[in-house]
């Protein structure tokens, strides 16, 4: 129990350390077990500072900021006992295209490194542009789902139905 | 584990047969508000074994079956298979050491759900046994639903902890 | 009290049907007093069918599909007693090009139909574009916010530092 | 009654005097993440009288004054005011019916908050009323905060129907 939750507190935090920075481009970050000495009762918070920023609680993050440090805790996790599938729906809602950036730089090492395959449901142009292939859902029929395998173009299109 | 394919029929707005291939690197799926993508990320948690409806956005599990629209009437089943490559790993329910694995769940409406694994009937328990072995299955914390990110930001440090415990 | 609570509930359920066939490009809805009735007691449930769907609550529609309609009801809610000033922030997120449109679209009309001044914090290119000026927030010295006055092209790089 | 300017100095992160000019029609505020965008709608709720910090996501209300970063010094007060065009409506508080009105709070570190009217000091409750009266104010329904659309979808029944009182 006790020690086998410490191991993977103190792996998800090296990893989390690693790549807050790789996201944020700089800063730093570490996670903390707070509320309790017991760490079979102890809560997980994230203290964080982006670059050129004083430490602090998430809650004082602005939202894509909050939105990217808790990108770097799932990924911290994951990367302490990789998934075969990771899926993804809309994370990168709130990142400004810098950020989306770094996010996708991100998923192409994780890729790479852990030979997970990544399904990442998105509305940004530049995060679309960065995956291998694209899957279109699509409704000619109203309320009948379909599936299409599409180029960059087709998929832009059919964001913007306009 | 590799995973290979993900196959819909009547599940939720999928009532044609859709497959959604999985192949190595980044996949990315997109389209227009309300077309489909976020019940696809409910049917890839679905067919490993998720119980409760409510993560199916649903108020009985019935709900995943195909309701009808203006122009089509509502399905009585939905089946979701998923196709595995085991690269040779020894499958934990006895299976041959097949590198082919077809793992399916079917729900008719009123009468519950029936899971296969290549065609052989199984339990809920040895499906949800068989991803938890290979580091995933309906909770995995590798699939991030549209706005868990924001819960997760908004949790109690408490609640964030199950995150720790999937990773010990 | 229960008087004026139901011409409330009145007025804004008019206002949300039209608002919402608007904003969906088809479709209808309605407002409907939940869980009493005791209009002064009871709940406020959006009944909803976009365009060639099914009649069902809220909870059930997809992500963007949900936004959409919260945004009609608060444009609702605000026709029936309108504001002088309306400060929006990144409620097109979940939004895609289309939707984007059809909400620019109505906000141009909001303004010019009650004289209330707008102010709209958003990523999406599309809104920035609807826009009749903009101001880049930036933080050239870490830390430290400035505000300029910006024109499109130049609010395009600042979305994106890259 | 009509928004004109919003004024900033020490406040979140707007340390130097910053000014949002408000006109009519549709003004857009864009810039990267974490540049200060959701501080200028605290900016605008905390002028018109908000009394709770948490709503200027604050643990207590001396968190909005400027605290500082590694090359400059935190600040001891936080001003904000707002100035209005009142075209010809007469004022609750018994200013004359001058079209430019300015109203400002103030707050310094360990002391709390200072109101003042076209330099005149006034109560919390007398911009509360001011505001109110003109159909908006700190809690106004047509200022939505960053997530509170999703709160509105996440909220039961019961908790929406706050948005009807505000209309009736
Ligand atoms: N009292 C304060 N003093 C200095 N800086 C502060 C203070 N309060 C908040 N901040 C800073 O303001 C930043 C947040 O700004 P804000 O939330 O407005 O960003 P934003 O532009 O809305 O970003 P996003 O696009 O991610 O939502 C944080 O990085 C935080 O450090
Ligand atoms: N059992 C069902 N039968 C038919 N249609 C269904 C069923 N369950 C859900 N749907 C439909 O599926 C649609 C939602 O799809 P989904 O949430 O996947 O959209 P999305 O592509 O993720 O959109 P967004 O970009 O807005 O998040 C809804 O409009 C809903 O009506
Ligand atoms: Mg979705
Ligand atoms: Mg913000």
């Amino acid at each position: 129990g006790r020690r086998r939750l410490m191991a993977a507190f103190t792996a998800a935090d090296r990893h989390f350390r690693t790549l807050f920075t790789r996201l944020f481009g700089g800063g730093r970050a570490h996670l903390a077990l707070a509320d309790s000495e017991n760490p079979l009762e102890a809560g997980l918070e994230i203290m964080a500072s982006p670059p050129g920023k004083r430490l602090q609680a998430l809650s004082l993050l602005s939202g894509g900021e909050q939105t990217l440090a808790a990108l770097a805790l799932v990924f911290a996790v994951f990367l302490c006992t990789p998934a075969p599938v990771c899926m993804l729906d809309e994370v990168d809602a709130p990142l400004d295209d810098a950020n989306v950036d770094r996010f996708c730089a991100l998923l192409t090492e994780l890729a790479g490194v852990s030979g997970t395959r990544f399904l990442v449901v998105t509305h940004h142009r530049m995060t679309m542009a960065r995956m291998d292939r694209l899957f279109g859902v699509t409704m000619a029929e109203r309320g009948v789902s379909q599936l299409v395998s599409v180029d960059l173009a087709r998929a832009e299109a059919l964001a913007d139905p306009a | 584990l590799r995973f290979v394919r993900l196959h819909l029929a009547g599940f939720k707005s999928f009532v044609d047969p859709a497959d959604l291939l999985i192949e190595s690197g980044l996949t990315g799926i997109v389209g227009p508000n309300g077309c489909g993508k976020s019940n696809l990320v409910e049917a890839l948690r679905w067919v490993m074994g998720e119980s409760s409806a409510r993560q199916m956005r649903g108020g009985e599990m019935d709900d995943v079956i195909f309701s009808g629209t203006v122009d089509r009437r509502a399905r009585e089943f939905a089946e979701v298979s998923v196709e595995l490559d085991t690269a040779g790993q020894p499958l934990p329910i006895g299976l041959p050491a097949n590198h082919a694995v077809v793992v399916s769940r079917r729900i008719d409406r009123g009468r519950g759900s029936l899971y296969r694994v290549n065609g052989k009937e199984v339990r809920a328990r040895d499906v949800q046994l068989l991803f938890a072995d290979a580091q995933t299955g309906a909770r995995s914390s590798a699939i991030i639903s549209q706005g868990q990110i924001g819960s997760l930001i908004a949790a109690k440090p408490q609640e964030r902890r199950v995150l720790l415990e999937e990773a010990a």
